[in-house]
């Protein structure tokens, strides 16, 4: 769904850059606003940038086109909750805008992890109602802590922790505080961590991860995988970056994976970064899924 | 072995930001 909205945007700079006779553009970051506290940046870059590759315009450093841009919570036209990335392609010598054009973004786990949501949402048999309690959700986190647990309300039987600890230690639970709704903690830069995925229903689920608005397999050779499967009443704990089926790079606080060289450019904020999980129910093709779906 | 499966709509999600 991002690479989706993203390749509109691309269509667009591509459009401006080809009127400029140019074919490489340089990316800056994508702000959100600042009561959001929010870290989408990466992700979004990533994905613009696979896409303006896909469309022949290269992300250089030197170039003289530069794309910017911000994003943050809209409602569509129908009132359905999205998010709305807005770019501006910038000649550098000159200041002046060439091109800006507004995508949105409409998948409830990508708008989830580009904004870092904590809520609950109700399997409502209504629509309406659903989408009721998602605009409540996304303007009203709620996030419950107890210790170390994370969830979005004291009776959700989905949670997460995070393992902290330093780089070729051992790893133990961090506890959290909740702070305007939202769960915070801290990790050293010298630390590594993992994220454990707990799931307390009664059938298994979908667990999405997202950290700093990119997907547990963005660096992986399987792109099209999207999530992990955690069985009913049990947990997993996710070390690091899904890279084959065998290996993974470990979550570190101060870079990507290393090993990703194509990615050298993309670099974590130096003060926030942020884990996002998404749940929902999972089943086997042909079985049965739970009643409430 | 790989099994196909089927997912539901969105239950939770949950966020949690760090400081470094």
């Amino acid at each position: 769904d991002l690479n989706r909205a993203l390749g509109k945007l691309s269509e667009r700079i591509k459009r401006a850059a080809d009127a400029e006779g140019e074919t490489a553009v340089v990316l800056s970051p994508f702000t959100a606003p600042q009561r959001m506290a929010a870290n989408g940046s990466p992700g979004i870059r990533k994905a613009l940038e696979a896409e303006l590759k896909r469309r022949d315009v290269l992300v250089k450093n030197g170039a003289r086109l530069e794309v910017k841009g911000d994003y943050g919570e809209a409602e569509d036209p129908a009132g359905k909750a999205v998010v709305r990335i807005h770019g501006r392609l910038i000649d550098r010598d000159s200041g002046r805008s060439l091109a800006e054009h507004s995508v949105d973004v409409d998948n409830l786990t990508s708008i989830a992890g580009l904004v870092g949501a904590t809520m609950s949402v109700p399997i409502e048999p209504v629509p309406a109602d659903r989408e009721r309690a998602i605009r409540e959700g996304l303007s009203r986190p709620s996030a419950h802590v107890s210790s170390s647990r994370i969830s979005a309300g004291p009776k959700s039987p989905f949670a997460i922790e995070i393992l902290a600890g330093p780089s070729g230690g051992a790893i133990r639970p961090r506890t959290a505080e909740v702070i305007n709704g939202q769960a915070y903690l801290n990790i050293r830069s010298s630390e590594r961590y993992a994220i454990k995925l707990i799931n307390d229903a009664p059938f298994e689920v979908a667990a999405t991860l997202m950290i700093d608005g990119l997907g547990l397999f963005a660096f992986s050779e399987h792109p099209e995988y999207s999530y992990v499967i955690i069985p009913a009443r049990s947990s997993g704990v996710i070390t690091g970056w899904h890279r084959t089926n065998d290996e993974a790079e470990e979550f570190v606080v101060t870079e990507y994976p290393r090993s990703a060289a194509a990615e050298r450019s993309l670099a974590p904020s130096p003060d926030l970064g942020v884990i996002t999980a998404c749940f929902a129910a999972a089943w086997p093709a042909g079985g049965n899924p739970p009643l409430d779906e | 072995a790989e099994v196909e499966r089927k997912t539901g709509r969105l239950r939770a999600a949950i966020s949690v930001r760090y400081t470094k």
